[in-house]
Order: structure tokens, then C-alpha cells, then sequence
């Protein structure tokens, strides 16, 4: 069965999306069969490689309720080994619809269990919130990776995250692990960015992936192209750093 | 009685609080007094101002909720006509304990009539979500200010929150007006920076502030010292720029 890894942070605009998008492409292009799964109302992992989600009719939320089957909700992409769950504003009536569901934190977990063993790599794209999405994705996930900016907001945040990953460890999903943290955005121009490196690797130690992504204009003008960064302009700095950080989450699976 | 302003959207990291903090605090410094409240549970805005939002007993949850009264959970800061109602991860209990309650949307909306009348300006800051404090805001509001980045997938989400915008004005506050969208982290080596401030400009006309706010390293580094940017660096380009926004906002009141 493949393994399942959550990108969450409830910060917003930390680079989850980017990062799923970038990681998806790269582990796909070392020959693992890879499912991105965006479970963020946004739709932006879709979009970022080029699907049209705002007038898709089946997406996650279709397929999660038992309306769509996967075939149908799932798109495949013009790179090999590469497919997208996609999700649109309709995913925003899923906290609505389950609210007095039992077993709501499972839907997601329950679900991908059907398909998961087609996929090596299953990564779920989630949406700046702590609410029922991002709990059924770090419910249904092996491991979650936390994306954050090298801001000084990002510190504060960190907090609440962990601590809801042990309540999810706790009560939902005690096989979760934490993946990692992964350091973002990162501006060599800038001692607050070099502070909060140093300050995070001084906090977490190891779960910090040695390599960080910089600020690279080349990873905001990818996705209006609706390509991986890998593939619009695979020599850019941030496609280097995404395609060093897949290798080293390989290489950490195989450990 | 002081006019209410939301600043809204769900798309995350836009600069919604630095600029919710920036306008407050120019507000002030033009003299108006001004309140600065904080509905999401992150609790940026406080911290932002140098707050330890994290140990408070008293925040806006326990005011909503009625457990404290304004006095005890409002702030003062060192700034003259600049006052703070603060968040932090309490907050997040609120969607949760309101779930069943009639007039849930309307929570904020009656507590800020309360006080509405000490204040010129009411700025309330939201999470990057459409949820429930989101709709409280936008119920209490008289007008909505949409900051959003120039990036790809700020077009995105920009056409849900409109959605959300009319649906709030059709239901719950037939008042809400549309103060303006605001373009931020313009970064002029950048032809997509650019390219989206045409679009924008080119769908919204009149509705988009002429003032575009840079993207400038001094606008992060200001909340690590916990200070507004006319304070930290009153002549950096993100100061400038969003003095002179402050001023057009003002100006446009009177118009
Ligand atoms: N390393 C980087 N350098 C420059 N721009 C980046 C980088 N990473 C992401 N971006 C851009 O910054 C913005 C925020 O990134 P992204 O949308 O991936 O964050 P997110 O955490 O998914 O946001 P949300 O919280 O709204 O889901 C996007 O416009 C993206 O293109
Ligand atoms: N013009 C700017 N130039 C440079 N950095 C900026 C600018 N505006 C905001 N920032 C920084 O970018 C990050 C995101 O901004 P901010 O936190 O204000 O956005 P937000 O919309 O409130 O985020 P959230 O969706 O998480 O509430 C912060 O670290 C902030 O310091
Ligand atoms: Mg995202
Ligand atoms: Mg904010």
C-alpha cells in the first residue's frame, strides 16, 4: 500500500500547495506512482497543473460522499505517473454535510484505503484551517509534512499544529508520524529569514529537512502555466531545491 | 458610531493582518480612534503588535461568549487611539460551541454594537477561511476590504469570496458594502506581479485602491518587533505605501 503523506499548516500562503505540487512531480518523475489528493475548498493543487476545477462536475467532494466513482473524480495528467484528485468549491459543503455524521474524521481514511495500494506516493494538498478537512486528511495520512515560511508568524503558528497532530495521534490516527518540516520562501537577502532557520533547527533538530526552499519568482509563475516547476524551468532554484528535498524524502523511506 | 471594516479572504498569506495592523495603526496616527480586532484563532493581529497572545486569559472568545466584558479583554497599546481585541487558539472553540445556536452569524455583530460608539474605525481581521467567524465579520461589517497578493492563484479565489460576499449581503447584512480590493506584495522585477495587477485592474476598475503595497522585507520584520511599519521603518517603501493607502481610505470616507 502506497504511502500516505498530509501537507498541512493552518498558516496561510506557507507553500503547502507548492510544495504538493512540486513533490507530486518529482516523485513521479522517479517512477513512483503518485496521487495528488487536494482537499482545500481552493482548488489550487488542480489548477496549478492546469485543470479547468471550477467547472469540473466530479471532484474529492463527489467521490468522498459515494456519488462519483474514483475513475471518474480521479485525472490524470500529461506526466506519466502523475494523478490528481482535484477539489472546487463544492468540497466547502463537506463540513456542512457531515456535521452530525459519526465517523466523520474517517471519510477521507476510509476512502482512500480503496484505492491506495494502486499508488506508491498518495500526498493530500490541505487548506489553511484546523477544521474537518485538515482533520480527515492527518486521520487518513501514515505521515504529515509541515510546510512553513521562513516569517516570523510561522513560529507562532507551529504550536497549535503539533498540538492538534497529538490529539489526532490521540484519538483518530495513532499511526500518524510527523514527516518532517520543511522551511520555505526562505530570502538570503534577509536576516529574519536566516533567524527562523535558525531558530526552528534549534527547536526540532532532525524533523527538519536539511534542504530550504527559496524565494524563487519561478515557483509563483509555474502554476499560471499549469506545470510543475520541474518542468517550467527545471534549472531555476526552486526547482533544484524541490527536486533535491523529493530525493531526500526517498532516501529517508528507505533508511 | 464608528464605521466597521472586515478584512476577508480565504486565500492564506494575502495580507490580511499586516494589513489590518498597517491601516490601524495609521488610522491612529491620523488621529481616529481606533479598534483592532482579531477573529482568528492564530491571533497574528496581537501578536503583530507585540501582545503574548498565547497566555491571555481574557480574549475576543471570552467577550463573544459573554464570560468577560470588553474592558478586561481589550487591549490598550502604546500607541494613542490604537486599541486591540485579541485572539489566539481559544478562538478556534467557537465554531464548535456556536454550531447549534440560532443566530450564530449574528454573535459579533451584536457585541460590536456595544462599543461601536468609542471608536471612528472598527478593523476586524479573519482567518483564510469562509467559515463561521468569517461570516460573523462580514455580518457585523459595513464594508468588506479584500487584500490580495499578485500571484496566480490569487485570481482563484477571488470569484468565491464575491460569491460569498453577495450571499452574506442577500441573507444576513443587506448593508455590506465593498470598501475596495487591495493589491499587496507587488514585486516589480516580476512581469506576473504585474500581470495580475492589470487584471485585476482591468476586471474591478474603481474598486482596486490606486496604492499597490510593495512587497518589502521591512513588512515581515516589523511584527517580530512587535511595532506597526510607520513605527519599525516610517520610510521603507511597505511604510510609505501603506501611509498613503491609509490616507486614500480616508479620503475616499469623505468623498
Ligand atoms: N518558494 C517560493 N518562492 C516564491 N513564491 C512562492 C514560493 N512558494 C510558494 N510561492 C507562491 O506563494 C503563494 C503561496 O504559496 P501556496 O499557495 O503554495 O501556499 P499555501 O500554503 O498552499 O496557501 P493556502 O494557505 O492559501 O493554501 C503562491 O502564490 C505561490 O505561487
Ligand atoms: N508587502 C509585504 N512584503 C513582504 N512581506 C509581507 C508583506 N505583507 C505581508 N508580508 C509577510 O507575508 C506573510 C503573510 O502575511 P500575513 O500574515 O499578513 O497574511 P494573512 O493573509 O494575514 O495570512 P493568513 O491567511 O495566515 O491569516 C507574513 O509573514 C507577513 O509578514
Ligand atoms: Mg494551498
Ligand atoms: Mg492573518
Amino acid at each position: 500500500m502506497g504511502k500516505i503523506i498530509a501537507l498541512a499548516n493552518q498558516k496561510g500562503g506557507v507553500g503547502k500547495t507548492t510544495t504538493a505540487i512540486n513533490l507530486a512531480a518529482y516523485l513521479a518523475a522517479e517512477g513512483k506512482k503518485t496521487l495528488l489528493v487536494d482537499v482545500d475548498p481552493q482548488g489550487n493543487a488542480g489548477s496549478g497543473l492546469g485543470l479547468d476545477v471550477m467547472n469540473l462536475q466530479e471532484t474529492v467532494y463527489q467521490w468522498l460522499l459515494g456519488g462519483q466513482t474514483f475513475e471518474t473524480a480521479m485525472k490524470k495528467t500529461r506526466w506519466e505517473n502523475l494523478e490528481v484528485l482535484p477539489a472546487n468549491i463544492d468540497l466547502a459543503g463537506f463540513e456542512i454535510d457531515m456535521r452530525d455524521e459519526d465517523g466523520r474524521d474517517y471519510v477521507l481514511r476510509r476512502r482512500l484505503r480503496e484505492v491506495a495500494d494502486r499508488y506508491d506516493y498518495i500526498l493530500i494538498d490541505c487548506p489553511p484551517s484546523l477544521g474537518l478537512l485538515t482533520i480527515n486528511a492527518l486521520t487518513a495520512a501514515d505521515s504529515v509534512l509541515i510546510p512553513m515560511q521562513c516569517e516570523y508568524f510561522a513560529l507562532e503558528g507551529l504550536t497549535q499544529l503539533l498540538r492538534i497532530i497529538k490529539l489526532v495521534q490521540n484519538k483518530l490516527n495513532p499511526e500518524l508520524k510527523l514527516e518532517g518540516l520543511l522551511l520555505t520562501m526562505f530570502d538570503s537577502r534577509t536576516r529574519l529569514s536566516t533567524q527562523v532557520v535558525a531558530d526552528v533547527r534549534e527547536h526540532f533538530g532532525k524533523q527538519v529537512f536539511e534542504v530550504v526552499i527559496p524565494r524563487n519568482v519561478k515557483l509563483s509563475e509555474a502554476p499560471s502555466y499549469g506545470e510543475p516547476i520541474g518542468v517550467y524551468d527545471p534549472l531555476s532554484s526552486g526547482a533544484l531545491a524541490y527536486k533535491k528535498f523529493a530525493e531526500d524524502l526517498l532516501a529517508r523511506q528507505r533508511a
